[in-house]
């Protein structure tokens, strides 16, 4: 994958 | 006059009342806060569980009519290093077939992390298990970027709006029930929902363009899917942006169970697998 988002975290939300 | 100091008394009084709101701990997700309050700011909030166990989290207050709760994050620290120290969604324990689930982490109610430190480490707090949601919002933030600039930097942002939590128990806790993340739980055509997805960030082709070249070919951008299996059984827990169409879910999708063949093991499985920022073969 690209290193753009194996560099980024990944936030998850509810609602 | 008299006038003037009603009114600021009562404005006195009525941000008293938002302060003692937010120190009594009386709401359970920031829609609660955002409902009952009226409270509209992006930022830092303190939430209560069932049981009375207090904490604070990030509430986005802004995206589609906001009232969204930050209950997890998935950081990869080192993507060459294997199911190893910082592979919460997936193992610390090493690539081992007789730890199907890993840390199970995914449907337990451990709990690590700071929201000030979700895009810099894991993060994982009550909300995880304790809230009663509808829908799911994911933004991709670039690692140890603070909170205050999540929504700006963020290379991916986008939410569901069709309230499918609802129909596997309200949260992740309780549909990775329905849907182990596990190794050997299933084959590659046992996968679980893939649901549709609304850009708030970003577009089904930049999403696209995340993923190597040979995963664009394997999988539908504009959904998010839940415990995919590989050709393996290895078991993962989200494929964000994307519906596999295809079985090597190990290069696009995210979390996992314990064991991986042969060597993918890790919270981002095998992201690397043609080495890095290539953008050549599965990377």
């Amino acid at each position: 994958a690209s290193k753009e988002m194996t560099e980024a975290a990944v936030l998850l939300f509810y609602r | 006059d008299s006038e003037t100091f009603q009114n600021r008394t009562r404005t006195n009084f009525e941000h008293l009342e938002r302060l003692r709101n937010r120190s009594t701990y009386v709401a359970r997700s920031c829609k609660e806060i955002r409902d009952r309050y009226g409270d509209e700011e992006d930022g830092l909030y303190y939430l209560t569980t069932a049981n009375g166990m207090v904490y604070q989290t990030f509430c986005d207050m802004t995206t589609a009519g906001g009232g969204w709760t930050l209950v997890a994050s998935v950081h990869e620290n080192s993507v060459y290093g294997k199911c190893t120290v910082g592979d919460r969604w997936s193992s610390q324990q090493g690539n081992n077939a007789d730890l199907p689930d890993g840390d199970g982490n995914w449907s337990n109610r451990n709990m690590f992390g700071t929201p000030e430190g979700a895009t810099s480490d894991d993060f994982k707090n009550p909300g995880y298990y304790d809230i009663a949601a509808e829908d799911m919002s994911v933004w991709h933030v670039p690692n140890n970027f603070p909170l205050e600039h999540w929504s700006l930097a963020a290379i991916l942002r986008y939410h569901t709006n069709n309230r499918f939590l609802s129909l596997y128990g309200g949260n992740l806790f309780q549909l990775f029930k329905h849907y182990p993340v596990r190794y050997n739980i299933g084959s590659c055509s046992n996968r679980g929902p893939a649901i549709p997805i609304v850009y708030d960030h970003g577009d089904r082709e930049s999403t696209r363009m995340f993923y190597g070249p040979r995963s664009r070919n394997e999988f539908e951008p504009g959904f998010i899917t839940f415990r995919a299996i590989n050709n393996e059984r290895a078991a993962m827990a989200i494929c964000s942006g994307v519906k596999p169409t295809g079985c090597h879910t190990e290069h696009y999708c995210i979390g996992g169970g314990g064991y991986f063949d042969p060597r993918q093991c890790g919270d981002f499985p095998s992201f690397d697998w043609d080495r890095l920022g290539h953008d050549q073969g599965w990377s």
